[in-house]
């Protein structure tokens, strides 16, 4: 329950519907909405119970290596209900029309595989926000100066979804672990996605802001 | 920590 309280409100992309729709323009807006939620993203972080209590620097090296699959995954959650559409925000829906007419379509085919593996599972909102925190903590482990403290609030990240699932799904017992292996493709999407940011970065067509530009640079 | 200023920022204090 701490972490579904822990949950950020609904966001919103507010593109300029004056502008018409290219690749840079559709860049721009997921760049500028990645750069609120990745604030709204460390202020949720805070309230992951435990993870205040970690270094900072460790706080920040857990962050900088899971923004991107944190992003995803709420991208994910929210395209569930839908089919063939991605919504990364409430008015910023991705079709397979806009995602080819924005030059997305390699982006959108990867996430929409990812969309397609969470809605087999019947992904639920309490399995979504804890397996979205047990993704902050299994970041490089070779960055954490305190390996111990990390595990321990992952083990206990860990139990959650096994103790919510044994009770809430006690006819498939291996649904926790079959909610982990989904893990591998979120990192391998989440890697697809940082690269096209690199990529429109080198490119220089695109204006990113501060926050976006530094947890990029940490990838 | 130097080149992670917002990010240092951000979770120092409150938002």
């Amino acid at each position: 329950s701490q972490l579904l309280m822990a949950e950020p409100e609904k966001i919103y992309a507010t593109p300029d519907p004056g502008l018409p729709e290219t690749d840079i323009n559709a860049l721009s807006t997921l760049c500028e909405l990645a750069d609120r939620e990745l604030v709204l993203t460390i202020g949720w972080a805070k309230h992951i119970p435990g993870f205040s209590s970690l270094s900072l620097a460790d706080q920040m090296s857990l962050l900088q290596g899971s923004w991107m699959e944190i992003l995803l995954l709420g991208v994910v959650h929210r395209s569930l209900p839908f089919q063939g559409e991605l919504v990364y925000a409430e008015d910023y829906v991705v079709d397979e029309l806009r995602s080819r007419v924005c030059g997305l379509r390699d982006l959108y085919l990867c996430t929409l595989h990812l969309v397609h593996r969470y809605r087999t599972l019947r992904l639920d909102k309490e399995e979504y926000v804890t397996l979205k925190a047990l993704v902050l903590t299994n970041a490089d482990l070779l960055r954490i100066e305190d390996v111990q403290s990390v595990q321990r609030l992952q083990d206990l990240l860990q139990d959650a979804l096994h103790d919510y699932d044994s009770n809430q799904y006690r006819e498939e017992p291996r649904r926790a672990g079959q909610l982990l292996l989904t893990l591998p493709l979120l990192r391998q999407t989440a890697s697809k996605v940082v690269l096209h940011f690199h990529r429109a970065r080198a490119q220089g067509t695109v204006s990113m802001h501060k926050l976006f530009l530094e947890m990029l640079e940490a990838k | 920590q130097e080149k992670h200023r917002i990010l240092h920022k951000l979770l120092q204090n409150g938002n």
